[in-house]
């Protein structure tokens, strides 16, 4: 089902 | 200060709903392109991104950026005593420990007058990047609800493919495992019920189906959602409001 991202890991901090 | 009044209550009542099961705490940014909100779940795995813009007010007056410090649950105690109907003025001072919120009814003889504690919460912005998506998927979003429910019921994951033939949700579970493909399908008369697929090339992803049936809780807010997927990259699910918007953005699941 694999493993579940963090959506910081996309998104960077602004 | 903030002075903000929605013709309708319903408005900011549907935009609670759709969130509060996300997100707890979070600023409602008000500046004079109107009201935003940018939140990240417990987890870190979803993002919602909503924004009311000042032509959907009828009256916007916002003389310097404030930031209101909400707690979801409190706010949707106090909106209940707004009928959906009600003319809702929002009310705050420049820096504010208090959001007032005045709801009349249209016959104009009831007034009701509540004030909301704001708190001060440290948020995080994220920069969203620019993308341009493999698949763009709009449909009913009463249809995408349906699915993401009844997938649901089966496994914890659903894979998402948008290829020329359409776009599949699949899982597989305990019990056993479901499909559900949707083609092409405009319906010129009801666009709103008709299924559009823009597909740049093709796209295989899977996601948790807990924040899908989650995100489907802003179905009241439109009658069509639109999906967009890149490979590797977060799902985008809108749903556009008149003036406005719900974004949620939802990390994939990688690898095996």
């Amino acid at each position: 089902e694999g493993t579940q991202a963090n959506i910081t890991n996309f998104f960077t901090g602004a | 200060m903030l002075e903000a009044r929605l013709e309708q209550s319903s408005v900011l009542k549907k935009v609670v709903d759709a969130i509060k099961d996300l997100v707890q705490d979070c600023n409602f940014d008000c500046n004079d392109s109107g009201i935003q909100l940018q939140a990240m779940d417990n987890s870190h795995v979803a993002l919602v991104a909503m924004h009311l813009k000042t032509e959907g007010f009828a009256l916007y007056r916002c003389d310097r950026n404030i930031a209101l410090g909400i707690n979801l649950v409190s706010l949707q105690k106090v909106l209940r005593a707004a009928q959906n109907e009600d003319v809702m003025t929002l009310k705050a001072e420049d820096s504010p420990d208090a959001l007032s919120l005045v709801f009349e009814n249209s016959e104009n003889d009831r007034i009701s007058e509540y004030d909301l504690k704001l708190m001060d919460i440290d948020q995080e912005h994220l920069g969203i990047p620019e993308t341009e998506y493999g698949a763009t998927v709009k449909m009913p979003s009463a249809e995408f609800q349906r699915i993401c429910r009844d997938l649901s019921l089966l496994s914890e994951s659903v894979a998402i493919e948008a290829t020329k033939e359409g776009i599949k949700f699949s899982c597989t579970g305990d019990i056993g495992k479901g499909a559900v493909t949707l083609r092409q399908n405009p319906n010129v008369e009801k666009p709103e019920l008709g299924t559009t697929i823009e597909l740049q090339e093709p796209v295989a992803l899977t996601f948790s189906l807990k924040y899908l049936v989650n995100f489907c809780k802003a179905s009241g807010l439109s009658n069509t959602v639109t999906i967009s997927l890149s490979n590797e990259v977060p799902l985008l699910i809108e749903y556009e409001m008149e003036h406005g918007y719900v974004r949620f953005y939802l990390a994939p699941k990688i690898g095996d």
